[in-house]
């Protein structure tokens, strides 16, 4: 599954 | 946010403008890897279609579009306005022995088989390497100028940093992003040999950095 949701970091 | 991810941020966008203004002003792009800089601008781009799609913060949104303005605009001194200074016989590396492993590795790992996912985790694989051919390149020619160590020292300062982020969060949040981890501690290392020749050498020296 997908760890990340969202790719906040830059 | 944390200290740590704040002061990365902050050091990665010194770096950029410290290259930018540094041929911007010398009218001079000497002893720097064009290769690097057009790798830099195309991982900044496959990372940050998500400008699309999903909105974060202010802070985040004005970040990836200040970096991608400048990333492409040292691309386009460095091969347009100030292309006769380009040294392009000593920006030699072969960056399809980047490219095409970092792509057959972000299809075979990755968080999800879709295409922004791809994308993202090849931007990620790709930043650890990028600055290879800069590297390569101040090897080849045995010396940089300061300024051209000064850029390196910070984007070395901005990996580091985000390794102290990730532990950071990994403490207070359980926040574990294994890909960017991993390429972020490979990408470190890469700077260990650099950072060992700046402190040894150009803050002892006299302006440019030679190798041995």
């Amino acid at each position: 599954g997908t760890l990340i949701e969202v790719h906040d970091e830059l | 946010m944390n200290i740590f991810r704040l002061s990365g941020d902050v050091c990665h966008l010194i770096a950029i403008i410290i290259l930018f203004l540094k041929i911007w002003r010398s009218k001079s792009c000497a002893g720097i890897s064009g290769k690097s800089q057009v790798l830099f601008a195309l991982v900044f781009t496959t990372r940050y279609l998500d400008l699309f799609t999903s909105y974060i913060s202010a802070y985040n949104t004005v970040m990836k579009v200040v970096y991608l303005l400048l990333a492409y605009s040292t691309v386009g001194l460095i091969f347009f306005r100030f292309r006769n200074s380009y040294d392009s016989e000593s920006d030699s590396f072969r960056v399809e022995f980047l490219l095409v492993p970092v792509a057959g590795l972000s299809f075979l790992e990755n968080y999800a088989f879709t295409p922004l996912e791809i994308l993202w985790t090849f931007s990620i694989y790709l930043e650890s390497v990028a600055i290879l051919p800069q590297l390569f390149m101040i090897t080849k020619t045995g010396e940089a100028e300061s300024i051209t160590a000064h850029y390196l020292l910070f984007l070395g300062l901005y990996r580091a940093l985000y390794l102290a982020n990730w532990l950071w969060r990994f403490h207070t949040e359980g926040f574990y992003d294994q890909i960017a981890v991993v390429s972020g501690v490979v990408q470190t290392i890469f700077y260990c040999d650099f950072f060992y020749l700046y402190f040894t050498r150009v803050l002892r020296g006299s302006g440019k950095m030679s190798l041995p």
